[in-house]
């Protein structure tokens, strides 16, 4: 059984702003 | 069939066939009869002119045409024929065939730098001390075998015309026999000019019938001249052994037709690209060819590097430039950092290098294993680009650790 892939929408940056990748 | 290839393709040294060099060419004589026109020479009158090109044209034993200086009436006086053969040539003699007397002190030099210097390649005269500072008939031994000797040969008032002075320049030199391996020998012989000097002619009685040539110190009243039927300058083309001709380029300069991946006018350096080993003259025993850097397709320059050849045993010192395709290396035979080798592709495929495409947020860098693909992934995280959770593991909505353990 192959997992889903990571959503990126999922994630709060707003912790680490620097470290968001372009999207 | 190409003679600097054997019937199987493989390089082998090539020569250009052996000419008279100097016919056809030019000569510049100091001093030339007939201007202003005398009973015997008349520069305007074919039928009496004397100029230098009857030096290098064809003659036939019936109809010999000779080149002759102005009436001189001082002795000591040089006078000069100057050849240029328009590129460097390897010499193997130069001979003069008088339509005067032979003069009593000749001496011939030779340029390798189209006449900008000069060096003395041999000098005749019955008084070689007197006249040159050089002994007579000194022996070369491999110590100085780049040495211009001094002979009495060949000097003699007679035959007073048809006479020869022929100077072979191997004839006597130690290494001659082993040339292949002499670079003394092999810059010896290289001209790409000769210059022959008349300094002085045979003893003329003057009317008072004394003989002049010692008293006076070898000065003379008598009027002379020398006139000289032929010059040949017998030798090949220099290509170092890796062309079979010599052509003339665009600019009308005669070039070698350069083979075995060398080019310059003397085939004297490798071709672009072809930098793998040094540039080295062909020989009997090898071609000694340029040999193409190996790049896999993926860069058009490469340069030479001694260490890395002498560390292969002088086996391959080509490095190769600006790889392109996302490779890596003095081969280009690996992929850059970022890209993996996509196996099912050969090394010389446009496409053999794949980015690695790591997960942003899921690896831990940016760099995947080059063999593999495989991206370092962050704790909990699988993949070959770190893209999901591995198993047991959820997704957070922390970037820093994206997957977390499922209670």
């Amino acid at each position: 059984d192959v997992m889903p892939t990571l959503d990126m929408a999922l994630f709060d940056w707003t912790d680490y702003e620097d470290l968001k990748p372009e999207m | 069939p190409d003679p600097c290839y054997d019937e199987n393709g493989a390089p082998r040294r090539c020569i250009p066939e052996f000419v008279n060099a100097a016919f056809g060419k030019e000569v510049q004589a100091s001093s030339t009869c007939g201007k202003p026109p005398t009973r015997h020479c008349n520069a305007s009158d074919p039928r009496k002119a004397h100029p230098p090109s009857y030096l290098t044209d064809l003659n036939t034993a019936a109809n010999m045409t000779c080149w002759r200086s102005e009436m001189l009436h001082h002795s000591p006086q040089n006078i000069t024929l100057t050849l240029s053969l328009g590129k460097k040539f390897e010499v193997v003699y130069v001979s003069l065939q008088f339509c005067s007397p032979r003069p009593e002190s000749t001496a011939i030099f030779k340029s390798m730098d189209y006449g900008k210097t000069w060096v003395p390649y041999q000098y005749y005269s019955s008084q070689c001390r007197k006249i040159y500072g050089k002994p007579n008939k000194a022996t070369v031994t491999k110590q100085n075998e780049q040495e211009a000797l001094c002979t009495d040969g060949q000097t003699d008032l007679y035959p007073l015309t048809g006479g020869l002075i022929a100077f072979s320049t191997l004839d006597g030199r130690p290494s001659a026999q082993d040339f292949d391996n002499s670079p003394v020998l092999q810059d010896w012989v290289t001209a790409t000019d000769i210059r022959v000097i008349f300094s002085r002619p045979h003893v003329f009685r003057d009317k008072g019938g004394r003989d002049n040539d010692e008293e006076d110190g070898g000065t003379s009243s008598s009027p002379y001249y020398y006139a000289v039927g032929e010059l040949q300058v017998g030798g090949r083309c220099k290509c170092n052994g890796h062309a079979s001709r010599c052509v003339k380029d665009k600019e009308d300069k005669l070039v070698c037709d350069c083979k075995h991946n060398t080019e310059g006018p003397e085939c004297d350096r490798c071709k672009p690209f072809h930098y793998d080993r040094p540039w080295q003259r062909a020989n009997t025993r090898e071609a000694n060819e340029c040999l193409a850097c190996n790049c896999n397709l993926h860069a058009r320059r490469c340069r030479f590097n001694m260490e890395l050849y002498k560390l292969s045993g002088r086996k391959s010192g080509g490095v190769c430039l600006n790889c392109r395709h996302n490779t890596a290396g003095r081969h280009c035979h690996y992929c850059k950092e970022g890209f993996y080798r996509d196996l099912s592709k050969s090394i010389t495929d446009r496409k053999a290098c794949k980015a690695c495409d790591c997960h942003p947020v899921g690896a831990a860098g940016k760099t995947c294993n080059q063999t593999t693909g495989q991206c370092p992934c962050k704790d909990g995280v699988t993949g070959l680009t770190c893209n999901r959770c591995a198993k047991g593991y959820q997704q957070s909505r922390s970037p820093v650790a994206p997957c977390i353990k499922i209670p």
